[in-house]
């Protein structure tokens, strides 16, 4: 910006000259404004960035001496509230699925490599064979980057990311801190039909028959109750040990690898899927908007695993509103509304065979999210 | 964008089964698909 103003100072030192020896001041005067009014833009981006690189250092400061930041609202995340968030999004995903010059495309690959801190040495194609930048978003990886944990006792990452909070629920009403000052509740996030057991038990079928939020039809008891009916659940013997409930959030940076696996070997039931807002999902913002995470449109799986429940849920954001299932090639998420008021109910659909559901290995590929 | 898991595993009964989840990540970790977020002990 200093450097812009020197020179803009020069030019009008210039232009002044020659309007002193006569030029004609008038359009001298007004091809002045133009610059001035470009100087002023600049120099507002440049305070508004320096803010903001100054709000995150405070922010990583007082994260590194373990003070937890509370939750504030502030007057961005109501501005946020009025915009369209998801045109905005499926613009975006328009542009980024231009397709991009084959002899452009590792250029622009490797910039966004380097912007988002993304490791290209791993992508399964050559660059040139990404035609978009949507296409490059969703690759997948070579063979043996992401080998699996081999213990069977032992529960493994469905993505790359950074863990944001993990714990364990105890007593009743399960709620997730978002930040420190404000938490959500996991059945409003996997929603209110969920097969949620909502405190820790002695054996599944106890609760499974009986989960506190559930419309309690013989039919969903009884398929629910079958697909549980693995050998380790209906052993009679009480030896099994209790489960508890247990949960893990993780946040995806853009630059991250963004195909979901299967974290167990389960079977998933069913597929709920919200279609929320799409906020974005940075550090910023789950600091200033109220119930991000149950606001924004997400896609839940849930289904058994040998020691009881598993849900795992996919929370879009503005740069990433999209959720593609390779178990179910057809879904789409992020559509344009047909009405103006969305109902907060969630699409469901239950995976066939009924009470048996879609089957997968831990590590299996189950989706993807995409931008726009 | 972000992934929340809600599951069930074992925890300590009473004390006479020492089979109990623990988590192996801290908050703050960078993890990757197929590391281990947790394990269990039956013995």
């Amino acid at each position: 910006t200093s450097f812009i103003i020197k020179k803009l100072q020069g030019q009008a030192a210039t232009q002044a000259r020659a309007s002193f020896n006569g030029g004609s001041g008038s359009s001298q005067g007004d091809s002045f404004l133009v610059p001035g009014a470009t100087v002023a833009t600049l120099l507002m981006l440049g305070v508004l960035h320096a803010r903001r690189m100054y709000d995150e250092k405070k922010v990583e400061e007082a994260q590194e001496k373990g003070i937890e930041c509370e939750f504030q609202p502030d007057l961005k995340a109501t501005f946020l509230r009025l915009l369209p968030l998801r045109s905005i999004s499926r613009c975006w995903g328009y542009l980024t699925s231009v397709e991009i010059p084959v002899r452009l495309r590792p250029h622009i690959y490797r910039a966004w490599a380097r912007a988002f801190h993304s490791n290209l040495e791993e992508a399964a194609l050559p660059l040139e064979e990404y035609a978009s930048l949507r296409e490059f978003f969703v690759r997948s990886l070579k063979e043996g980057c992401r080998p699996v944990d081999p213990d069977p006792q032992c529960l493994v990452s469905p993505v790359d990311g950074t863990i944001l909070r993990f714990g364990e629920f105890k007593g009743p009403g399960a709620m997730i801190e978002q930040v420190k000052g404000f938490s959500y509740s996991v059945s409003s996030l996997l929603g209110a039909s969920s097969f949620l057991p909502m405190v820790a038990e002695g054996h599944m079928e106890e609760d499974v028959d009986e989960p506190e939020n559930i419309s309690t039809n013989k039919s969903k008891k009884s398929w629910w109750r079958i697909s549980m009916a693995s050998p380790k659940v209906w052993d009679p013997v009480s030896s099994r040990p209790m489960r508890g409930l247990f949960y893990c959030v993780i946040y995806l940076k853009p630059g991250d690898y963004h195909r979901i696996h299967s974290p167990v070997d389960w079977n998933i039931l069913v597929r709920r899927h919200f279609s929320g807002n799409l906020f974005p999902v940075n550090e910023r913002a789950t600091r200033t908007i109220r119930n991000l995470y149950v606001e924004n449109e997400r896609v839940v799986l849930e289904g058994p695993w040998r020691e009881g429940f598993m849900a795992i849920a996919a929370i879009g954001a503005t740069n990433i509103g999209s959720i593609e299932l390779f178990i179910e090639p057809e879904f789409r998420t992020n559509q344009p509304r047909k009405r103006l008021l969305h109902s907060k109910t969630p699409e469901k659909r239950v995976y066939d065979p009924e009470g048996v559901g879609m089957k997968l290995k831990k590590g299996d590929e189950v989706a993807a999210f995409n931008m726009g | 964008s972000t992934v929340v898991m809600v599951f069930q595993a074992p925890v300590k009964k009473n004390g006479d089964s020492l089979s109990e989840f623990k988590f192996s990540v801290k908050c703050g970790d960078r993890i990757r698909v197929g590391e281990a977020l947790g394990r269990w002990r039956e013995q």
